[in-house]
């Protein structure tokens, strides 16, 4: 994402707008509806509320117009540009202007409103044009966008909350359950939290949940936030297990059946790649949790009560394997969720809870929450 | 005279590229036969940094890829500020 040179926002955080006048595409419901809907897209991730004023000066004032219409920046007929708007501040800055030359659509038939809209009232909550093409900030209009799934791309609101910061929680607002088969967007200080799976990544340390995680470096406090799929649009949700290699600079992400390997943000090419050829009988069908052994250069992965060892110099599975994780990880298990090292430490994760294992002194020495690392 | 269809096709693009590059990525007015310049013109820059920009692989040429990008509906702000 980008911002506005000079970083223009709104110094308050409740904004007004104004529908100045209509299109003739649509009724006026149709367009306050699409208006409303597109600033419902920003309030639900910010601070910022909006109210509409019918008559005077709003903050966002909203017109449509053809060719010549008072600004710098004529409009240019049918196609082509289809709107702007100009950056938060006063007079015509956070204005949106629409072309009523497009033809403008509660579908995607024509040039469907509410999508501009959106787009248009980032700009001007002070939003720059993305380099995301997934991101409603993208400037090329695109027409395959599945209104009924429409949700903003990560890239989009952590440009947004880079501006505004997120929306405040209320203590009041009762957790609602969804029907939805999407996963819900995971809480970092839930105490029931549990993980997917846990890396390091150069230094720096990635906690896995459904769609997301959440990424932390030791030199800060706070740890970022982001969809799997804004990094790594490749790889799959809620895996099962990752663990980096890091004389390699890889890490190895791992679900079901398929492991994928990446350097940074670039998933290696030739991957997925089936379990089975790192040594694991037909029976295995996932990977719980697994780690690499700086010291040793071996990988353990953790399946079920059991545990392998690979050789990574070797490229082959250590003979003698699997056996029990509790006889050589006493007080770990039965069965984990995720493990990384920090510090010569193992962090062995199941459920809600977190063990710290000494792997020389081969015992647990403390106990802690699964979010130990979040600063909750 | 009126100039044949592919002659025009490649007018039609020249314009189109020329608006599209002062419009939403600064470039300048005077900036003139940017078609014909080698890799180091300012022209050339331009079309790879909104070919990066976009998303698209970038050539510094004006391929079939881009112009059907740049073709397409978009906002009218300016890709990048000053």
């Amino acid at each position: 994402f980008r911002t506005f040179p000079g970083m223009p926002t709104w110094r308050k955080t409740h904004l007004t707008y104004r529908i100045v006048n209509y299109t003739l595409d649509l009724p006026r419901d149709a367009v306050d509806s699409a208006i409303e809907k597109a600033l419902k897209v920003w309030e639900e991730v910010t601070p910022l509320t909006f109210s509409r004023i019918c008559e005077g000066e709003a903050d966002i004032m909203i017109t449509f117009a053809v060719r010549k219409h008072g600004d710098f920046f004529d409009f240019d007929g049918p196609g082509k540009v289809l709107a702007h708007a100009y950056p938060p501040g006063p007079g015509i800055n956070g204005d949106a202007h629409f072309d009523d030359d497009e033809q403008w659509t509660k579908d995607t038939s024509g040039t469907n409103l509410f999508l501009v809209a959106a787009h248009e009232l980032g700009h001007s909550l002070g939003l720059q044009h993305s380099d995301k093409p997934e991101a409603l900030m993208y400037p090329v209009y695109n027409s395959s966008t599945d209104l009924a799934r429409f949700r903003l791309s990560q890239d989009d609101v952590t440009g947004i909350q880079s501006l505004y910061g997120p929306p405040p929680a209320s203590p009041d607002d009762p957790v609602k359950p969804t029907e939805s088969a999407r996963p819900q967007t995971p809480a970092k200080c839930d105490p029931t939290l549990s993980l997917d799976a846990v890396t390091t990544l150069r230094g720096e340390i990635l906690f896995f949940k459904d769609r997301h995680f959440w990424r932390k470096s030791l030199r800060t406090l706070e740890p970022g936030f982001y969809l799997i799929s804004s990094f790594w649009p490749s790889l799959p949700s809620g895996m099962d297990a990752a663990y980096e290699v890091t004389s390699r600079d890889i890490v190895f992400i791992f679900k079901g059946k398929q492991f994928w390997a990446i350097r940074g943000n670039e998933v290696q090419a030739g991957y997925p790649r089936g379990i089975h050829i790192l040594g694991f009988p037909p029976s295995v069908k996932k990977i719980d949790a697994a780690i690499f052994d700086k010291q040793k250069k071996k990988t353990y992965f953790f399946v079920e009560d059991k545990y392998w060892r690979f050789d990574e110099k070797k490229q082959s599975m250590d003979p003698g394997f699997p056996r029990q994780i509790v006889e050589d990880f006493p007080g770990v298990g039965p069965k984990v969720d995720a493990v990384f090292e920090a510090f010569g430490f193992f962090y062995f994760f199941s459920g809600s809870s977190q063990l710290e294992f000494d792997p020389n002194a081969k015992k647990v020495t403390r106990i802690l929450k699964s979010n130990s690392w979040f600063h909750c | 005279l009126p100039l044949n269809g592919a002659a025009r096709d490649e007018e039609d693009s020249m314009d189109l590229v020329q608006h599209y590059l002062e419009d939403y990525y600064n470039l300048a007015k005077d900036a003139k036969q940017f078609a014909k310049r080698k890799d180091s013109s300012p022209v050339v820059k331009k079309i790879q940094e909104m070919q990066k920009f976009l998303g698209l692989k970038v050539t510094g040429k004006l391929d079939s890829d881009t112009l059907q990008v740049m073709r397409k509906p978009r906002c009218g702000v300016p890709d990048l500020g000053e």
